[in-house]
């Protein structure tokens, strides 16, 4: 059986927006690790990879492994249900077809109790090599977030180059073009805002904006994002969650003709 | 031009 506990529903609330406009229904891998979750779009472009450590919940109780499968529509129902701080608990036991959420105001003098309903997900599972990337740039994500909204102006594509000096991001469309650089910085006085790169060769890559401006949903979870490239691999930004885990993100890049 | 390519073309199935 599972049961874990969260203090705040907001952080899955949170974790949802982050997945829910790229996928619509996957498995929910729990063991006594923690949970995991990898689920791939519908075209196969884009990859969301989940994970939250056991040591993050309080308590955390897993025996065995256990997939939940999990409509993301309709927990994203339930959990509308949940105060942002309200302390949640998910329980599901071992042959059961529900999985419980328990919301539990801070004071306790509200108890709320939700069964969803899960179903059985045949999900494919993509074997990602551990790779070492040419590129990795940590900067702020609310910049990332606003560089994708402004460019989506222009284009729906987005060419990333990178070099020892900066990061470009630029899109050309039918009104004209738009780029955004941001420099290698070490004297800015908010960590948060500060871009660092670690660069072994320059990379130069083009990507859909459409799902760059899905995974900036997950922009109220972290302060910072990891961009990882080599040419002509799939990118991976990534989101770290505070003693709890991360949310990745893979997306395939458009390669020349 | 620029072709849109899939990950399954990078990542194995497991």
């Amino acid at each position: 059986m599972l049961e874990a506990r969260l203090p705040q529903a907001k952080l899955l609330k949170s974790l949802l927006e982050a997945i829910k406009e790229l996928v619509v229904e996957c498995n929910f891998d729990c063991n006594d690790s923690g949970i995991a979750v990898q689920a791939m779009d519908s075209s196969h472009v884009a990859l969301v990879a989940l994970l939250l450590r056991a040591d993050g919940f309080d308590p955390y109780r897993c025996d065995r492994n256990l997939p939940l499968g999990i409509n993301l529509t309709s927990l994203n129902k339930i959990l509308k249900c949940a105060g942002n701080e309200d302390i949640l608990t998910i329980k599901a036991s071992d042959d059961g077809d529900v999985l419980n959420l328990v919301f539990e105001s801070k004071d306790s003098d509200r108890i709320s109790e939700y069964e969803l309903k899960l179903m059985d997900i045949d999900s494919e599972h993509l074997g990602i090599p551990d790779t070492q990337y040419d590129a990795v740039v940590s900067m702020s994500s609310g910049e990332f977030q606003r560089i994708c909204r402004d460019l989506s102006q222009i284009s729906d594509s987005i060419v990333i180059d990178v070099t020892k000096e900066g990061i470009k991001f630029s899109a050309s469309g039918e009104v004209g073009n738009g780029s955004v650089t941001l420099k290698q910085s070490g004297s800015v006085d908010r960590e948060d805002e500060a871009t660092t790169i670690e660069l072994q060769q320059a990379v130069s890559l083009t990507f859909s904006l459409k799902y760059f401006q899905y995974f900036t949903k997950a922009t109220p979870l972290s302060s910072r994002v990891v961009l990882s490239m080599s040419n002509d691999v799939p990118i991976l930004v990534e989101y770290k969650l505070d003693n709890l885990g991360y949310v990745r993100y893979y997306l395939a890049p458009k390669i020349g003709d | 031009s620029t072709k849109q390519s899939t990950l399954g073309s990078f990542f194995g199935k497991n």
